[in-house]
């Protein structure tokens, strides 16, 4: 999970 | 091959025709408008005249802002957000750059090999000074191919999901889920394509991409990999983190 941090984040986001 | 219905199918196809247009970064009429906007001798010259590390630094966040633009399109998809995480990562890992590949055509001019770049339209000697001609002649010359197929935005999405989707990449924790999920998005492509009387020779041409695009993305590491091993520092502090998530 941490290797893939910003990834995780972006599909965690909600859609815009 | 699963049972599915033609409204699913055209439930499917729609779905992910909306998610692309969402996504797509630049319109069709924007990059229309822009053709003629190629860059001039001198500004070309400036391009070549950067130093290598700065012009790699440049590719790398532009080839981020599109893969950016790739995660939402994926995340629109029905059922991608449905697969694990683990998976959502492997299949974005392994296949947003091949998307950002196909989405190329649509800002490629084949009139005068050039493509939209950093605001106006570039041809390949823009690229020169990062030292890989032979992945953007490759990059060019797939684009060109992906145009001469003259595929509708809509047949270019179920594409790039089927792309996307792909159930051979390494590491799958649930393969059968993301296999039922291709398989319908292929036959979702399969329905557009009869349905816009193309014939059944495109289906095979796109199959045949496959490969073509796995070869360009392996080509893209390798290059990358070689410029890290002269300028460590500079793909360390300089570099898109999500670019070095995704490639590192």
């Amino acid at each position: 999970k941490e290797k893939h941090k910003i990834l995780h984040q972006l599909l965690q986001n909600s859609t815009s | 091959s699963p049972t599915v219905s033609m409204d699913e199918l055209e439930h499917l196809a729609q779905n992910i025709s909306k998610s692309h247009m969402e996504t797509c970064q630049y319109l069709q009429e924007e990059l229309q408008q822009s053709t003629w906007q190629t860059f001039l001798q001198d500004e070309v010259e400036c391009y070549q005249s950067k130093p290598k590390e700065v012009m790699w630094q440049l590719c790398a966040v532009k080839i981020t802002e599109a893969i950016q633009y790739v995660v939402e399109f994926a995340k629109r998809i029905d059922g991608f957000m449905e697969l694990c995480q683990n998976d959502q990562i492997v299949l974005l890992k392994a296949g947003s750059l091949e998307v950002v590949f196909i989405r190329m055509c649509r800002a490629f001019d084949t009139q005068n090999n050039t493509v939209y770049f950093d605001g106006k339209y570039a041809g390949p000697e823009v690229f020169k000074v990062l030292g890989c001609d032979d992945l953007i002649t490759s990059a060019y010359d797939f684009a060109k191919s992906m145009c001469s197929l003259h595929l509708s935005e809509d047949e270019l999405a179920l594409f790039s999901a089927f792309i996307l989707l792909s159930s051979d990449r390494s590491w799958l924790q649930e393969k059968s889920k993301v296999e039922k999920l291709q398989q319908k998005t292929q036959l979702a492509l399969q329905h557009m394509l009869q349905k816009h009387q193309r014939g059944e020779e495109i289906l095979t041409k796109l199959i045949c991409k496959v490969s073509t695009l796995r070869g360009l993305c392996s080509r893209h590491t390798e290059t990358l990999s070689a410029f890290r091993a002269v300028y460590p520092d500079i793909v360390r502090a300089h570099f898109p983190p999500l670019y070095k998530e995704l490639f590192g």
